[in-house]
């Protein structure tokens, strides 16, 4: 499930994590 | 001293959400009331969306939307929002208690599902019967103009209203809003959870909490417990229609594109 929803595993682990607008 | 656990947990989750969401209930209802310094700009026509576009929202232009139909503008930054939102949440979600000590496939499938009922418990905000408001409380936009649009995004934001003007008459605040958010995270019927038992008591220690704080909250308002679990099966259904929604733009829609973050969340939903 992790790898379908690498974003949202990213801002999990690591909220300085960007995400692009 | 378990009901002192249950206020410490309330008081913890108001802080956290005040803390984590740029936007909240108060600011959102001063601004709404006239009592803010300066009063949101309208949009209420596409001058009036022109000059917010010009104006209000170069801190999160959009690339390449420019030339686009205001239909697919608008739309593009609804999922901007969308997208700060989600990442608040996953903040927010972060300071539950024992929430990242849950199995991290578990924490993706309580945000995937999560995310939506919670954006749109949250958006009753700022909105009132006419209109919600925009950039960071700096504009509002008329309910109106959001249905003079054309088809299919002149339905997005309708259904939101209705829920938005029923769940308003609750009258609650950013505390119990804190704790319902938090409780619509902790559901343990998502699809595919690995520890249901182990999220069940946690959604159950944050219900306890929610039934408590809104017992000292509001002493008069005797069926609003009840009601708050009824409209969390209300927002799962206004998600379900969201999604299927959003399905239909994709398909039909060629010039519109959907954030890689929210098209996970999208994916296999329902």
């Amino acid at each position: 499930l992790k790898e379908k929803h690498k974003i949202l595993h990213r801002l999990l682990q690591d909220s300085t994590s960007p995400v692009d607008l | 001293s378990q009901m002192a656990d249950l206020k410490s947990l309330a008081k913890h989750m108001f802080e956290a959400y005040l803390k984590n969401f740029n936007m909240n209930k108060t600011k959102a209802r001063a601004i709404l009331t006239g009592k803010a310094n300066i009063p949101p700009f309208v949009i209420h026509d596409m001058e009036t969306l022109r000059l917010a576009e010009e104006n209000l929202v170069s801190k999160q232009a959009v690339n390449g939307i420019q030339n686009k139909e205001a239909e697919v503008r608008i739309f593009q930054r609804c999922q901007c929002t969308s997208v700060e939102t989600v990442r608040e949440l996953t903040e927010f979600a972060k300071c539950i208690p024992e929430f990242i000590n849950l199995d991290l496939n578990d924490q993706v499938t309580l945000l995937k599902y999560g995310v939506y009922e919670a954006m749109f418990a949250m958006l009753a905000s700022i909105m009132n019967k006419d209109g919600l408001l925009v950039a960071y409380g700096n504009g509002f936009m008329t309910r109106e103009f959001l249905k003079s649009l054309r088809k299919p995004f002149n339905e997005i934001m309708e259904p939101k209203f209705e829920f938005a003007m029923k769940f308003n008459a609750l009258e609650l605040d950013d505390s119990d809003l804190s704790l319902f958010v938090a409780a619509i995270i902790l559901s343990g019927d998502r699809p595919g959870l690995v520890n249901v038992s182990q999220i069940e008591q946690m959604q159950e220690t944050i219900v306890q909490a929610l039934r408590l704080h809104l017992h000292s909250n509001h002493p008069d308002a005797i069926y609003l417990f009840p009601k708050l679990l009824q409209k969390m099966a209300d927002l799962r259904q206004l998600v379900t229609e969201h999604a299927q929604l959003v399905q239909k733009i994709k398909k039909t829609e060629a010039d519109t594109f959907l954030h890689p973050l929210l098209q996970e969340i999208y994916r296999d939903m329902y």
